[in-house]
């Protein structure tokens, strides 16, 4: 799975993800990727966001609204996403990860599985890495 | 306002052989993005275009490197919102479309839908010129030998499910 999100400069918030799901899935098998508020979700009230991992434990915690619920709840994106896929890992023992960002340009970079290839682009600033805590 | 992009490839147990490419082609995707962004392109343009960079490199499991089902096939889905409209538009189980993320954008900007899927977003695909391509060239060698290794094992799909090895 991939993603995307990004706010721009009249601070308006999008994402997109797209995937190939998993491998030898049923025919038919659909995850939470093109699923709206799981795979992702975007609101200039609160952020964006973008998720990958474990597609049935996504769905199951409607993750991506479930981290901007927690940013409207007053958390940074960064608390956000931690609680979020904890909650994920506590509930349904799913794995996964996500990418936000604020409509004020916050942004965070969170998953819970062995890695996560990311990368953040600002300013002149390109921000990368795949370990946990790099 | 600051713009910013943040990409990613997919969370699972990336092997140290193919840590490089991935963190590569994040960081790639993630310019592209940007560059849309500082051209004047809303956020919208901007993950559209940092999805698919990610869709065409062959490293990710998205467009052009797809994992293949269980009849060996592939069938993709892709998301695109709008956070400034709650816009969105989806397809699941599309076939033999190298940006699938596009093919969502067109399904939001389009029509009066969410998503579209399977055979349906195949058709719509063909009624607004977006051309299929041929299964193999969306799917790596890589991924035929880990077909081929998987579809053999003891445990299935389901039992895989949620293992570090099995996810999207």
């Amino acid at each position: 799975t991939v993603g995307a999100v990004a706010v721009d400069c009249a601070g308006n918030v999008a994402c997109a993800t797209s995937t190939g799901g998993i491998r030898n899935k049923m025919v038919g098998r659909v995850g939470d990727s093109p699923v709206i508020g799981c795979g992702g979700y975007a609101d200039n009230f609160s952020g964006a966001v973008s998720c990958t991992g474990h597609g049935e434990s996504i769905l199951k915690v409607t993750l991506a609204r479930l981290v901007l619920l927690h940013i409207e709840q007053g958390k940074s994106v960064a608390k956000a996403s931690q609680l979020s896929l904890q909650h994920m890992g506590d509930r349904v023992q799913g794995a996964g990860g996500v990418v936000v960002v604020s409509p004020s340009g916050q942004w965070a970079a969170t998953f819970t599985t062995e890695r996560m290839a990311w990368a953040a682009a600002e300013h002149d600033v390109l921000w990368f890495g795949i370990n946990p805590n790099e | 306002m600051p713009a910013v992009v943040v990409v990613h490839g997919g969370a699972w147990a990336i092997p140290d052989e193919r840590a490089k490419q991935c963190v590569d082609g994040v960081k790639a995707a993630a310019c592209q993005g940007l560059s849309v962004l500082r051209g004047g392109g809303s956020a919208l343009d901007a993950v559209e275009a940092a999805v698919r960079a990610l869709e065409d490199n062959p490293v990710f499991n998205a467009g052009h490197g797809a994992t293949l089902n269980i009849d060996g096939e592939v069938e993709l889905d892709a998301i695109i919102v709008d956070g400034k409209t709650l816009s969105c538009g989806a397809v699941s189980s599309v076939k033999n479309i190298a940006n699938p993320v596009t093919l969502a954008r067109a399904v939001m900007d389009k029509t009066s839908h969410v998503m579209l899927t399977g055979e349906g977003a195949n058709l719509f695909a063909e009624s607004i010129g977006v051309s299929s391509v041929p299964t193999d060239s969306l799917v790596t060698e890589y991924e035929k030998r880990e077909w081929e290794k998987h579809k053999h094992y003891v445990t299935g799909v389901m039992e895989n499910f949620n293992s570090k090895w099995a996810h999207d």
